[in-house]
Protein backbone atom coordinates (compact mmCIF):
# COMPACT_ATOMS: atom_id res chain seq x y z
CA UNK A 1 0.00 0.00 0.00
CA UNK A 2 1.45 3.27 -1.12
CA UNK A 3 1.45 6.08 2.76
CA UNK A 4 -1.02 8.84 2.28
CA UNK A 5 1.51 11.12 2.86
CA UNK A 6 3.49 10.23 -0.73
CA UNK A 7 -0.10 10.83 -2.41
CA UNK A 8 -0.12 14.35 -1.22
CA UNK A 9 3.01 14.59 -1.82
CA UNK A 10 2.38 13.43 -5.87
CA UNK A 11 -0.53 15.93 -5.72
CA UNK A 12 2.17 18.50 -4.49
CA UNK A 13 4.58 17.76 -7.33
CA UNK A 14 1.86 18.25 -9.88
CA UNK A 15 0.60 21.59 -8.34
CA UNK A 16 4.43 22.46 -9.33
CA UNK A 17 4.95 21.06 -12.59
CA UNK A 18 1.58 22.67 -13.30
CA UNK A 19 3.28 25.80 -12.13
CA UNK A 20 6.18 25.22 -14.31
CA UNK A 21 4.50 24.54 -17.07
CA UNK A 22 2.38 27.67 -17.22
CA UNK A 23 6.04 29.62 -17.06
CA UNK A 24 6.71 27.54 -20.55
CA UNK A 25 9.82 25.61 -18.78
CA UNK A 26 10.67 22.66 -20.13
CA UNK A 27 12.74 20.42 -17.80
CA UNK A 28 13.24 20.11 -14.10
CA UNK A 29 15.33 17.78 -11.75
CA UNK A 30 14.32 15.85 -8.62
CA UNK A 31 16.11 18.69 -6.78
CA UNK A 32 14.03 21.47 -7.94
CA UNK A 33 10.62 19.65 -7.27
CA UNK A 34 12.28 18.76 -3.76
CA UNK A 35 13.28 21.87 -2.97
CA UNK A 36 9.56 23.46 -4.07
CA UNK A 37 7.82 20.72 -2.43
CA UNK A 38 10.58 21.13 1.34
CA UNK A 39 11.10 17.85 0.69
CA UNK A 40 14.53 15.80 -0.46
CA UNK A 41 15.47 14.76 -4.08
CA UNK A 42 15.62 11.89 -2.42
CA UNK A 43 12.31 11.64 -1.42
CA UNK A 44 11.10 12.64 -4.72
CA UNK A 45 12.15 10.14 -6.30
CA UNK A 46 11.27 7.42 -4.05
CA UNK A 47 7.53 8.49 -4.57
CA UNK A 48 7.74 8.57 -8.17
CA UNK A 49 9.51 4.95 -8.21
CA UNK A 50 6.39 3.61 -6.89
CA UNK A 51 4.73 4.01 -9.91
CA UNK A 52 7.59 3.76 -13.05
CA UNK A 53 10.18 5.41 -14.44
CA UNK A 54 10.50 8.87 -15.09
CA UNK A 55 13.32 11.22 -16.65
CA UNK A 56 15.97 9.89 -17.84
CA UNK A 57 18.81 9.52 -15.11
CA UNK A 58 21.07 12.67 -15.06
CA UNK A 59 18.77 14.40 -17.09
CA UNK A 60 16.26 15.15 -14.94
CA UNK A 61 12.29 14.89 -16.21
CA UNK A 62 10.29 16.89 -19.20
CA UNK A 63 8.29 19.03 -17.66
CA UNK A 64 4.56 17.99 -19.54
CA UNK A 65 5.25 14.07 -19.67
CA UNK A 66 5.83 13.98 -15.95
CA UNK A 67 2.60 16.44 -15.33
CA UNK A 68 0.87 14.46 -17.53
CA UNK A 69 1.50 10.99 -16.09
CA UNK A 70 0.95 12.75 -12.14
CA UNK A 71 -2.43 13.83 -13.77
CA UNK A 72 -2.92 10.09 -14.85
CA UNK A 73 -1.89 8.53 -11.68
CA UNK A 74 -3.61 10.86 -9.37
CA UNK A 75 -6.70 10.21 -11.56
CA UNK A 76 -6.98 13.86 -12.63
CA UNK A 77 -6.84 13.49 -16.38
CA UNK A 78 -10.88 12.67 -16.62
CA UNK A 79 -13.36 15.03 -15.43
CA UNK A 80 -15.10 13.84 -11.86
CA UNK A 81 -18.60 14.12 -11.38
CA UNK A 82 -19.42 15.44 -7.71
CA UNK A 83 -22.65 15.78 -5.94
CA UNK A 84 -23.23 17.84 -2.14
CA UNK A 85 -25.65 16.25 -0.27
CA UNK A 86 -27.19 18.83 2.30
CA UNK A 87 -27.61 21.86 0.79
CA UNK A 88 -27.16 23.76 4.58
CA UNK A 89 -24.77 26.72 5.00
CA UNK A 90 -21.52 24.34 4.38
CA UNK A 91 -22.80 22.66 1.37
CA UNK A 92 -23.87 26.10 0.05
CA UNK A 93 -20.41 27.83 0.71
CA UNK A 94 -18.76 24.61 -0.60
CA UNK A 95 -21.23 24.70 -4.53
CA UNK A 96 -19.73 28.19 -4.70
CA UNK A 97 -16.41 27.90 -4.01
CA UNK A 98 -14.48 28.52 -7.47
CA UNK A 99 -11.55 26.08 -6.89
CA UNK A 100 -12.48 22.94 -8.08
CA UNK A 101 -13.73 23.31 -11.15
CA UNK A 102 -9.83 23.36 -11.28
CA UNK A 103 -8.84 20.26 -11.91
CA UNK A 104 -11.97 18.83 -13.67
CA UNK A 105 -14.21 18.34 -10.71
CA UNK A 106 -17.37 19.27 -11.85
CA UNK A 107 -20.79 20.11 -9.62
CA UNK A 108 -23.62 17.69 -10.92
CA UNK A 109 -25.97 17.79 -8.57
CA UNK A 110 -27.22 18.81 -5.20
CA UNK A 111 -29.62 17.23 -2.28
CA UNK A 112 -31.38 17.84 0.72
CA UNK A 113 -33.93 16.39 2.75
CA UNK A 114 -35.49 19.23 4.18
CA UNK A 115 -38.87 20.14 2.14
CA UNK A 116 -37.74 23.93 2.63
CA UNK A 117 -34.48 23.25 0.39
CA UNK A 118 -35.83 20.78 -2.23
CA UNK A 119 -36.89 22.40 -5.51
CA UNK A 120 -34.72 25.61 -4.55
CA UNK A 121 -32.32 26.94 -7.22
CA UNK A 122 -28.61 27.30 -5.27
CA UNK A 123 -25.26 27.90 -7.83
CA UNK A 124 -27.37 27.16 -10.43
CA UNK A 125 -28.65 23.55 -9.40
CA UNK A 126 -31.92 23.03 -8.10
CA UNK A 127 -31.77 20.87 -5.47
CA UNK A 128 -33.04 17.16 -5.57
CA UNK A 129 -34.76 15.55 -2.53
CA UNK A 130 -32.92 12.26 -1.42
CA UNK A 131 -35.30 9.61 -3.07
CA UNK A 132 -33.77 11.26 -6.47
CA UNK A 133 -30.30 9.82 -5.25
CA UNK A 134 -30.20 6.49 -6.81
CA UNK A 135 -31.46 7.37 -10.11
CA UNK A 136 -29.68 11.15 -10.92
CA UNK A 137 -26.26 9.59 -9.68
CA UNK A 138 -27.29 6.86 -12.34
CA UNK A 139 -28.23 9.36 -15.28
CA UNK A 140 -25.72 11.82 -14.01
CA UNK A 141 -22.64 9.79 -14.01
CA UNK A 142 -21.78 10.61 -9.78
CA UNK A 143 -18.53 9.66 -8.83
CA UNK A 144 -18.41 11.12 -5.24
CA UNK A 145 -20.43 12.70 -2.84
CA UNK A 146 -19.73 15.83 -0.62
CA UNK A 147 -20.77 14.48 2.91
CA UNK A 148 -22.22 18.29 4.36
CA UNK A 149 -25.15 17.01 6.57
CA UNK A 150 -25.28 17.40 10.42
CA UNK A 151 -23.38 14.99 12.56
CA UNK A 152 -26.44 13.24 13.10
CA UNK A 153 -27.41 12.16 9.81
CA UNK A 154 -24.01 11.30 8.50
CA UNK A 155 -24.09 7.57 8.48
CA UNK A 156 -27.70 7.79 7.13
CA UNK A 157 -26.80 9.81 4.29
CA UNK A 158 -23.78 8.07 3.66
CA UNK A 159 -25.50 4.65 3.47
CA UNK A 160 -27.91 6.32 0.60
CA UNK A 161 -24.65 7.04 -1.12
CA UNK A 162 -23.48 3.90 -0.84
CA UNK A 163 -26.39 2.67 -2.08
CA UNK A 164 -27.02 4.79 -5.10
CA UNK A 165 -23.34 3.47 -6.36
CA UNK A 166 -21.12 6.12 -5.37
CA UNK A 167 -17.58 5.50 -5.54
CA UNK A 168 -15.98 8.04 -3.64
CA UNK A 169 -17.17 10.44 -0.17
CA UNK A 170 -15.78 13.61 0.84
CA UNK A 171 -16.82 13.80 4.78
CA UNK A 172 -17.17 16.96 6.10
CA UNK A 173 -19.24 15.82 8.96
CA UNK A 174 -17.21 15.38 12.67
CA UNK A 175 -17.72 11.50 12.69
CA UNK A 176 -16.40 8.70 11.17
CA UNK A 177 -18.76 6.80 8.69
CA UNK A 178 -18.93 3.56 7.89
CA UNK A 179 -18.86 2.05 4.34
CA UNK A 180 -17.80 -1.03 2.08
CA UNK A 181 -14.50 -1.65 1.62
CA UNK A 182 -14.94 -0.50 -2.42
CA UNK A 183 -15.76 2.98 -2.06
CA UNK A 184 -13.20 5.21 -0.49
CA UNK A 185 -14.13 8.08 1.99
CA UNK A 186 -11.67 11.18 3.21
CA UNK A 187 -12.74 13.07 5.81
CA UNK A 188 -12.37 16.73 5.76
CA UNK A 189 -10.90 18.79 8.68
CA UNK A 190 -9.89 22.32 8.55
CA UNK A 191 -8.40 22.39 12.25
CA UNK A 192 -5.13 20.80 11.51
CA UNK A 193 -4.47 24.45 9.35
CA UNK A 194 -5.36 25.78 13.12
CA UNK A 195 -2.85 23.89 15.01
CA UNK A 196 0.27 24.88 12.02
CA UNK A 197 -1.24 28.46 13.08
CA UNK A 198 -0.68 28.21 16.81
CA UNK A 199 2.71 26.89 15.88
CA UNK A 200 4.12 29.41 14.19
CA UNK A 201 2.80 32.22 16.51
CA UNK A 202 4.88 30.30 19.23
CA UNK A 203 7.70 29.48 17.43
CA UNK A 204 7.77 32.67 14.78
CA UNK A 205 11.53 32.06 14.17
CA UNK A 206 10.65 28.60 12.62
CA UNK A 207 8.55 29.87 9.42
CA UNK B 1 13.59 26.67 9.27
CA UNK B 2 11.37 23.37 9.98
CA UNK B 3 9.31 22.12 6.87
CA UNK B 4 5.95 22.60 7.31
CA UNK B 5 5.33 18.75 6.51
CA UNK B 6 7.03 18.40 9.75
CA UNK B 7 4.98 19.88 11.89
CA UNK B 8 1.94 18.07 10.26
CA UNK B 9 3.46 15.11 11.23
CA UNK B 10 3.80 16.58 15.12
CA UNK B 11 -0.18 16.98 14.72
CA UNK B 12 -0.30 13.37 13.60
CA UNK B 13 2.68 12.11 16.81
CA UNK B 14 -0.05 14.13 19.23
CA UNK B 15 -3.59 12.29 17.58
CA UNK B 16 -1.67 9.47 18.25
CA UNK B 17 -0.24 10.09 21.86
CA UNK B 18 -3.62 11.25 22.79
CA UNK B 19 -5.67 8.11 21.48
CA UNK B 20 -3.06 6.02 23.06
CA UNK B 21 -2.93 8.38 26.59
CA UNK B 22 -7.55 7.15 26.40
CA UNK B 23 -7.08 3.92 26.29
CA UNK B 24 -4.21 4.51 29.57
CA UNK B 25 -1.28 3.00 27.47
CA UNK B 26 2.02 4.07 29.08
CA UNK B 27 4.49 3.46 26.76
CA UNK B 28 5.59 3.83 22.78
CA UNK B 29 8.09 3.41 20.46
CA UNK B 30 9.15 5.50 17.25
CA UNK B 31 8.33 2.25 15.72
CA UNK B 32 4.53 2.13 17.10
CA UNK B 33 4.47 5.76 16.53
CA UNK B 34 5.81 5.34 12.24
CA UNK B 35 3.67 2.35 12.15
CA UNK B 36 -0.25 4.75 13.36
CA UNK B 37 1.64 7.74 11.20
CA UNK B 38 2.51 5.85 8.13
CA UNK B 39 5.94 7.15 7.80
CA UNK B 40 9.82 5.70 8.63
CA UNK B 41 10.39 5.44 12.37
CA UNK B 42 13.41 7.05 10.84
CA UNK B 43 11.50 10.06 10.29
CA UNK B 44 9.55 9.75 13.37
CA UNK B 45 13.27 10.38 15.18
CA UNK B 46 14.34 13.19 12.77
CA UNK B 47 11.13 15.46 13.13
CA UNK B 48 11.62 15.11 17.09
CA UNK B 49 15.20 15.75 16.92
CA UNK B 50 14.52 19.38 15.68
CA UNK B 51 12.70 19.74 18.93
CA UNK B 52 15.15 18.06 21.69
CA UNK B 53 15.57 14.51 23.24
CA UNK B 54 12.86 12.71 24.40
CA UNK B 55 12.37 8.96 25.47
CA UNK B 56 14.83 6.80 25.85
CA UNK B 57 17.13 5.24 23.35
CA UNK B 58 16.16 1.52 23.99
CA UNK B 59 13.25 1.93 25.85
CA UNK B 60 10.98 4.22 23.94
CA UNK B 61 8.99 7.08 24.96
CA UNK B 62 6.64 7.42 27.70
CA UNK B 63 3.45 8.54 26.22
CA UNK B 64 1.96 11.54 28.98
CA UNK B 65 5.33 12.91 28.81
CA UNK B 66 5.78 12.71 25.01
CA UNK B 67 2.11 14.21 24.39
CA UNK B 68 2.71 17.02 26.97
CA UNK B 69 5.92 17.72 25.48
CA UNK B 70 4.07 17.94 21.94
CA UNK B 71 0.91 20.20 23.01
CA UNK B 72 3.77 22.18 24.34
CA UNK B 73 5.93 22.51 21.00
CA UNK B 74 2.53 22.59 19.02
CA UNK B 75 1.33 25.65 21.08
CA UNK B 76 -1.38 23.74 22.32
CA UNK B 77 -0.89 23.87 25.94
CA UNK B 78 -2.61 27.22 26.24
CA UNK B 79 -6.04 28.16 25.40
CA UNK B 80 -6.59 30.40 22.36
CA UNK B 81 -9.23 32.87 21.26
CA UNK B 82 -10.20 33.02 17.87
CA UNK B 83 -12.77 35.37 15.84
CA UNK B 84 -14.50 34.90 12.88
CA UNK B 85 -14.52 37.54 10.26
CA UNK B 86 -17.06 37.20 7.60
CA UNK B 87 -20.70 35.53 9.28
CA UNK B 88 -21.58 34.23 5.46
CA UNK B 89 -22.48 30.65 4.97
CA UNK B 90 -19.25 29.30 5.70
CA UNK B 91 -19.00 31.58 8.57
CA UNK B 92 -21.52 30.19 10.75
CA UNK B 93 -21.50 26.61 9.85
CA UNK B 94 -17.58 26.85 11.21
CA UNK B 95 -18.92 28.73 14.27
CA UNK B 96 -21.17 25.76 15.20
CA UNK B 97 -18.62 23.29 14.18
CA UNK B 98 -17.70 20.94 17.75
CA UNK B 99 -13.96 20.15 17.23
CA UNK B 100 -12.36 23.21 17.87
CA UNK B 101 -13.50 23.31 21.10
CA UNK B 102 -10.70 20.63 21.62
CA UNK B 103 -7.54 21.53 21.54
CA UNK B 104 -8.83 24.69 23.29
CA UNK B 105 -9.31 27.04 20.88
CA UNK B 106 -12.58 29.11 21.84
CA UNK B 107 -14.35 31.43 19.80
CA UNK B 108 -14.78 34.92 21.55
CA UNK B 109 -16.30 36.94 18.86
CA UNK B 110 -17.84 36.86 14.94
CA UNK B 111 -17.51 40.05 12.92
CA UNK B 112 -19.15 41.16 10.04
CA UNK B 113 -19.86 44.53 7.37
CA UNK B 114 -23.30 44.02 6.37
CA UNK B 115 -25.72 45.89 7.96
CA UNK B 116 -28.25 42.91 8.11
CA UNK B 117 -26.00 40.80 9.51
CA UNK B 118 -24.47 43.04 12.36
CA UNK B 119 -26.15 42.51 15.80
CA UNK B 120 -27.71 39.45 15.12
CA UNK B 121 -26.84 36.37 17.15
CA UNK B 122 -24.89 33.43 15.72
CA UNK B 123 -23.35 30.58 17.93
CA UNK B 124 -24.50 32.46 20.81
CA UNK B 125 -22.14 35.28 19.87
CA UNK B 126 -23.61 38.68 18.76
CA UNK B 127 -22.28 40.01 15.38
CA UNK B 128 -19.92 42.68 16.02
CA UNK B 129 -19.27 45.62 12.48
CA UNK B 130 -15.39 45.81 12.01
CA UNK B 131 -15.25 49.19 13.50
CA UNK B 132 -15.25 47.30 16.92
CA UNK B 133 -12.62 45.60 15.63
CA UNK B 134 -9.13 46.46 17.21
CA UNK B 135 -10.92 47.26 20.67
CA UNK B 136 -12.84 43.85 20.93
CA UNK B 137 -10.00 42.24 19.90
CA UNK B 138 -7.67 44.06 22.49
CA UNK B 139 -10.22 43.13 25.34
CA UNK B 140 -10.64 39.38 24.56
CA UNK B 141 -7.31 38.80 23.86
CA UNK B 142 -7.95 37.84 20.05
CA UNK B 143 -5.18 35.18 19.05
CA UNK B 144 -5.68 34.10 15.47
CA UNK B 145 -8.89 35.32 13.07
CA UNK B 146 -10.40 32.95 10.45
CA UNK B 147 -11.34 35.32 6.91
CA UNK B 148 -14.24 33.83 5.68
CA UNK B 149 -15.26 36.93 3.81
CA UNK B 150 -15.74 36.81 -0.34
CA UNK B 151 -12.64 36.70 -2.34
CA UNK B 152 -12.80 40.30 -3.54
CA UNK B 153 -12.65 41.47 0.38
CA UNK B 154 -9.99 39.21 1.86
CA UNK B 155 -7.12 41.37 1.63
CA UNK B 156 -9.31 44.57 3.26
CA UNK B 157 -10.26 42.53 5.77
CA UNK B 158 -7.09 41.02 6.27
CA UNK B 159 -5.29 44.74 6.72
CA UNK B 160 -8.26 45.11 9.44
CA UNK B 161 -7.11 42.36 11.32
CA UNK B 162 -3.68 43.08 11.24
CA UNK B 163 -3.76 46.67 12.54
CA UNK B 164 -6.11 45.44 15.12
CA UNK B 165 -2.89 43.30 16.42
CA UNK B 166 -4.08 39.67 15.32
CA UNK B 167 -1.00 37.44 15.37
CA UNK B 168 -2.57 35.00 13.18
CA UNK B 169 -4.72 34.38 10.14
CA UNK B 170 -6.69 31.29 8.98
CA UNK B 171 -7.67 32.36 5.48
CA UNK B 172 -10.72 30.72 3.93
CA UNK B 173 -10.57 32.77 1.02
CA UNK B 174 -9.30 31.36 -2.48
CA UNK B 175 -6.86 34.10 -3.01
CA UNK B 176 -3.71 35.01 -1.62
CA UNK B 177 -3.70 37.65 1.15
CA UNK B 178 -0.31 40.01 1.75
CA UNK B 179 0.61 40.37 5.75
CA UNK B 180 3.43 41.38 7.71
CA UNK B 181 6.57 39.17 8.43
CA UNK B 182 5.51 38.67 11.98
CA UNK B 183 1.41 37.72 11.51
CA UNK B 184 1.34 33.89 10.19
CA UNK B 185 -1.26 33.04 7.85
CA UNK B 186 -2.14 29.51 6.93
CA UNK B 187 -4.54 28.80 4.19
CA UNK B 188 -7.44 26.37 4.22
CA UNK B 189 -8.32 24.45 1.01
CA UNK B 190 -11.25 21.61 2.17
CA UNK B 191 -10.60 20.43 -1.17
CA UNK B 192 -6.86 19.19 -1.21
CA UNK B 193 -8.60 15.16 0.51
CA UNK B 194 -11.02 15.43 -3.29
CA UNK B 195 -7.59 14.95 -4.89
CA UNK B 196 -6.58 11.75 -3.03
CA UNK B 197 -10.47 10.59 -3.30
CA UNK B 198 -10.07 10.84 -7.26
CA UNK B 199 -6.52 8.92 -6.75
CA UNK B 200 -8.49 6.06 -4.31
CA UNK B 201 -10.56 5.14 -6.65
CA UNK B 202 -8.47 4.71 -10.27
CA UNK B 203 -5.87 3.00 -7.58
CA UNK B 204 -8.20 0.80 -4.72
CA UNK B 205 -5.74 -2.12 -4.56
CA UNK B 206 -3.06 0.54 -3.03
CA UNK B 207 -5.39 1.71 -0.13
N1 LIG C 1 -15.02 19.51 8.20
C1 LIG C 1 -15.03 20.76 8.64
O1 LIG C 1 -13.98 21.35 8.78
C2 LIG C 1 -16.37 21.40 8.97
C3 LIG C 1 -16.51 22.77 9.20
C4 LIG C 1 -17.78 23.27 9.47
C5 LIG C 1 -18.89 22.42 9.53
N2 LIG C 1 -18.70 21.08 9.34
C6 LIG C 1 -19.81 20.12 9.36
O2 LIG C 1 -20.55 20.22 8.15
C7 LIG C 1 -21.90 19.79 8.39
C8 LIG C 1 -22.87 20.84 7.87
O3 LIG C 1 -22.76 22.02 8.65
P1 LIG C 1 -23.79 23.23 8.39
O4 LIG C 1 -23.41 24.30 9.37
O5 LIG C 1 -23.81 23.56 6.94
O6 LIG C 1 -25.17 22.57 8.81
P2 LIG C 1 -26.64 23.07 8.39
O7 LIG C 1 -27.53 22.62 9.49
O8 LIG C 1 -26.60 24.53 8.02
O9 LIG C 1 -26.94 22.27 7.05
C9 LIG C 1 -27.20 20.88 7.03
C10 LIG C 1 -28.11 20.58 5.83
O10 LIG C 1 -28.21 19.15 5.70
C11 LIG C 1 -29.58 18.81 5.45
N3 LIG C 1 -29.79 17.43 5.89
C12 LIG C 1 -29.96 16.97 7.15
N4 LIG C 1 -30.09 15.64 7.15
C13 LIG C 1 -30.01 15.24 5.86
C14 LIG C 1 -30.09 13.96 5.22
N5 LIG C 1 -30.24 12.81 5.91
N6 LIG C 1 -29.97 13.91 3.88
C15 LIG C 1 -29.79 15.06 3.15
N7 LIG C 1 -29.71 16.29 3.70
C16 LIG C 1 -29.82 16.38 5.04
C17 LIG C 1 -30.37 19.85 6.21
O11 LIG C 1 -31.69 19.95 5.73
C18 LIG C 1 -29.54 21.11 6.00
O12 LIG C 1 -29.93 21.82 4.83
C19 LIG C 1 -22.01 19.52 9.88
O13 LIG C 1 -21.85 18.14 10.11
C20 LIG C 1 -20.83 20.30 10.45
O14 LIG C 1 -20.36 19.77 11.69
C21 LIG C 1 -17.48 20.57 9.04
N1 LIG D 1 -11.25 27.24 1.77
C1 LIG D 1 -12.26 26.52 1.29
O1 LIG D 1 -12.12 25.33 1.10
C2 LIG D 1 -13.57 27.23 1.00
C3 LIG D 1 -14.77 26.54 0.78
C4 LIG D 1 -15.92 27.28 0.54
C5 LIG D 1 -15.89 28.66 0.52
N2 LIG D 1 -14.69 29.28 0.71
C6 LIG D 1 -14.56 30.76 0.69
O2 LIG D 1 -15.06 31.28 1.93
C7 LIG D 1 -15.51 32.63 1.72
C8 LIG D 1 -16.92 32.79 2.24
O3 LIG D 1 -17.82 32.01 1.48
P1 LIG D 1 -19.40 32.08 1.76
O4 LIG D 1 -20.06 31.18 0.79
O5 LIG D 1 -19.65 31.94 3.21
O6 LIG D 1 -19.71 33.61 1.36
P2 LIG D 1 -20.95 34.50 1.82
O7 LIG D 1 -21.14 35.50 0.74
O8 LIG D 1 -22.10 33.62 2.21
O9 LIG D 1 -20.46 35.22 3.16
C9 LIG D 1 -19.49 36.23 3.17
C10 LIG D 1 -19.75 37.13 4.40
O10 LIG D 1 -18.66 38.05 4.52
C11 LIG D 1 -19.18 39.33 4.80
N3 LIG D 1 -18.22 40.33 4.35
C12 LIG D 1 -17.95 40.76 3.09
N4 LIG D 1 -16.96 41.65 3.09
C13 LIG D 1 -16.56 41.82 4.38
C14 LIG D 1 -15.58 42.62 5.00
N5 LIG D 1 -14.76 43.42 4.31
N6 LIG D 1 -15.45 42.54 6.36
C15 LIG D 1 -16.25 41.70 7.07
N7 LIG D 1 -17.21 40.92 6.53
C16 LIG D 1 -17.36 40.97 5.18
C17 LIG D 1 -20.51 39.37 4.06
O11 LIG D 1 -21.36 40.39 4.58
C18 LIG D 1 -21.03 37.96 4.26
O12 LIG D 1 -21.81 37.85 5.46
C19 LIG D 1 -15.38 32.88 0.21
O13 LIG D 1 -14.17 33.57 -0.04
C20 LIG D 1 -15.31 31.48 -0.38
O14 LIG D 1 -14.64 31.42 -1.62
C21 LIG D 1 -13.57 28.61 0.96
Amino acid sequence: TIPTATISRLVTYLRILTSLENQGIKNTSSEQLAEEAQVSAFQVRKDLAYFGRFGTRGAGYTVPTLRRELRRILGLNRPWNVAIIGMGRLGQAISDYPHFEQYDFSLKACFDNNAKVIGQTMSGHQVYGMDALPQVVKEKGIDIGFLTVPQAAAQAAADALVAAGIKGILNFAPVVINVPREVHVEPVDFLAGLKRVSFYIINPGLK
